[in-house]
């Protein structure tokens, strides 16, 4: 529930800064939380550059934040140790955006009992409520799948819940932190009057008939149709997996009739990029011939070519199985431009064709590697406990190899969890040359939400950083990110292919087995990790600060800011901030509603108080000088008619005059 | 295949936002909200 006035709200674009302290691995899990807020909503982000208001991100001792913009400059928001996961960032934000908790909204009461002899004494306050004339639920119904609900074990004194749902199958549901909910969602684009988000540009599960605006590509032979079932499969779509009667569409090409290389196009809606990089997904099923091929194309808009120009991206390679498979393109489209899907016969027999369902495109980069599971829930079931299994070795762009460790029943004394680990991996044989220990890759473990709507998904998401100074443990002198062929183990698979895996890095409550049963996550009985390999070591560098500002002295040096700047030798105190007003170096001091400080450093507070006392203390003196002049006045004039004896009316008769 | 050594970033323990902010010894409002001076008031 948000906190009411408009005087809370952000600009759409809130401006954000680094501080030094922070971990690298945090700086950039908070850059993957930045870019889920432009997918599924209008708030964006951008560094600091001189606005007056910003979000200053630090590493306090935990995770926090104040509720709305508090028009205090440097707004402080800290994500400290163990506080570097997407969905607790994503959580912080959304109270500096204007956000209470969840189940602090006037009408909680109808939804949840709070459990008040269970609460560890003195933290009963933690669960008041705010009345709706101090916060609104934005028309919003209780949520308890949202990411600002508490849990159920919040400020508990034992081990028995605090937080009763008045529905039981919720019990668990309450305090997710995976991701946004879609009220979570909701509640945000009504708070900001989101028309449209950032990097979002179509998603399409063909469940309407109006296949989202598609059309079928001139200059084909053929026709994409859309289907419920196709001969040679698959036998239902993979939005529903067929679950409800009457629908279930996806689009088929059937490629058992006509001539071998007889095209169809299907053409998305007219799409406007701001970005210049999408990335496109979808689940593909062939069932057609072995030489059957899908061809990714843009067509793409300008004024020299208004009917468009196409150009191949890639071709996708999908061997026939069945399965729907997921595939990801990246594109670098900066004009106007349609997505072409190109299906193209092959010479080879065939009695099925080529199927697409769940298509998104986002203005995104793509995940780098798919990992799935079949048939997961068997797996989780069976695995024993402490047993793990890995990934295939997937090389990342900057050439080095990492895997990851997956305890399907968890790790030692952790039942019913996912334990996950990333791994670095070196190949037998392998020469490439790379920098040890690895310097500050970041590693994400994704599990993935398989709901056909991107902007519906709660993937739950873990990230390590490798610190190329970490050592192996306390007494090593070996350092725990080096070369897997000095720190690893060698490892043999089944199909002969030998390397060495490095220590891993992760977490033994990677999701709960309820977690992973619930929603998309295990689909058709398969899991999907998708795992990626960044570099982040642009990130251990300070967060320029614009040029005409200096940020707060207790956060940066000033060693960093050119020698000619005047604001070097100013210090501004109580969080004020230096800017160059005509080349001179002035404070512009911290202010509240009610408060303010002022001087040349700011040194001073002032509040609306204390004016009121000196208007006071000014009125009274006005009025006392004022009643001093009016007696001194009165006295003088006395004064002056006693001595006269009342020569006033001398020489003059007073007869016969009326008045 | 031998153990490799793993290491968990959170201590090998599932720590929800309050956990974290309850360890490190803070006292904010609902946990994990910061009040300015004038809703402290």
């Amino acid at each position: 529930n948000s906190i009411i006035g408009d005087q809370y709200r952000w600009p759409k674009t809130v401006p954000y800064y680094f501080e030094d302290d922070l971990e690298i691995n945090a700086k950039g899990v908070i850059l993957k939380a930045f870019e889920q807020y432009r997918l599924k909503t209008c708030i964006d982000f951008n560094p600091w550059e001189g606005e007056q208001n910003y979000i200053s991100i630090f590493k306090g001792s935990g995770c926090f934040s104040s509720v709305g913009n508090r028009h205090v400059g440097k707004q402080r928001l800290s994500i400290g140790t163990n506080c570097d996961r997407i969905a607790t960032i994503e959580h912080e934000f959304l109270h500096a955006l204007g956000f209470w908790h969840e189940q602090s909204r006037s009408d909680r009461d109808d939804y949840v009992t709070i459990m008040w002899d269970r609460i560890s004494e003195g933290k009963e306050n933690n669960f008041n409520t705010y009345n709706d004339t101090t916060s609104s639920s934005l028309g919003v119904p209780y949520d308890y799948g949202s990411m600002m609900h508490y849990s159920k074990t919040a400020f508990r004194n034992g081990t028995e819940p605090t937080i009763v749902t008045k529905i039981p199958a919720f019990a668990d549901v309450i305090g997710q932190r995976m991701e946004f909910s879609d009220n979570d969602l909701l509640k945000l684009r009504r708070l900001y009057n989101c028309t449209r988000s950032s990097t979002f540009l179509d998603t399409c599960d063909f469940e309407r008939e109006n296949i989202c605006g598609m059309i079928q590509g001139p200059g084909d032979q053929a026709e994409w149709t859309r289907v419920i079932q196709a001969p040679g499969g698959p036998n239902t779509d993979y939005s529903n997996m067929g679950k409800c009667t009457g629908s279930g569409y996806f689009m088929h090409f059937s490629t058992a009739t006509g001539r071998p290389a007889d095209t169809a196009r299907l053409e998305s809606r007219l799409l406007y990029p701001k970005r210049g990089y999408q990335c496109l997904q979808f689940f593909l099923y062939n069932g057609g011939g072995a030489n059957d091929q899908l061809v990714i194309l843009v067509r793409e808009y300008d004024e020299a070519h208004p009917n468009g120009t196409l150009r191949v991206i890639q071709p996708i390679y999908a061997p026939p199985q069945d399965l729907w498979q997921l595939h990801h393109v990246s594109l670098n489209v900066a004009k106007k431009f349609r997505v072409v899907f190109e299906g193209i016969k092959g010479d080879a027999p065939s009695t099925g064709g080529l199927s697409l369902d769940d298509i998104n495109l986002s203005e995104t980069t793509c995940p780098d590697h798919v990992w799935r599971v079949k048939n997961f829930s068997h797996v989780m079931e069976t695995t024993p406990n402490n047993k793990p299994i890995y990934s295939p070795p997937f090389k990342s762009r900057e050439g080095y190899t990492f895997q990851m460790g997956l305890y399907p029943s968890g790790k030692e004394g952790y039942p019913g969890e996912l334990s996950a680990y990333a791994h670095l991996v070196t190949m037998t044989g392998d020469t490439e040359v790379r920098k040890w220990p690895c310097p500050w890759k970041q590693m994400t473990m994704m599990l993935f939400d398989q709901n056909p709507d991107i902007m519906r998904r709660m993937n739950n998401q873990r990230s390590v950083t490798t610190d190329p100074t970490k050592k192996l443990n306390e007494t090593s002198e070996l350092f725990f990110w080096d070369d897997p062929l000095k720190v690893g183990v060698e490892v043999s698979e089944a199909d002969g292919t030998k390397y060495f895996r490095g220590p891993g890095a992760g977490t033994t409550a990677y999701l709960t087995h309820g977690r992973a049963k619930s929603r998309d996550f295990i689909k058709g009985g398969d899991a999907i990790f998708l795992l990626t390999m960044e570099d982040v070591s642009h990130l251990t560098v300070t967060q320029p600060v614009p040029s005409s500002t200096m940020p707060p002295v207790t956060t940066i040096t000033t060693a960093i800011l050119p020698p000619t700047d005047p604001c070097t030798k100013v210090t501004c105190g109580n969080e004020g901030v230096c800017v160059v007003d005509a080349e001179n170096a002035v404070c512009r001091c911290a202010v509240g509603d009610d408060w303010w400080y002022y001087g040349e450093n700011c040194q001073y507070l002032g509040s609306t108080q204390d004016t009121m006392t000196t208007a006071l203390i000014a009125s009274f003196s006005v009025l006392g000088g004022m009643l001093v002049v009016t007696a001194v006045s009165v006295v003088c004039v006395k004064r002056k008619y006693k001595n006269s004896g009342g020569v006033g009316d001398r020489g003059i008769t007073m007869s016969n005059v009326s008045v | 295949t031998p153990r490799v050594l793993e290491y968990d970033v959170d201590g090998g323990r599932d720590l929800d936002i309050f956990d974290i902010n309850e360890e490190a010894g803070l006292n904010l409002v609902e946990g994990d909200i910061e009040l300015d001076e004038k809703q402290a008031r």
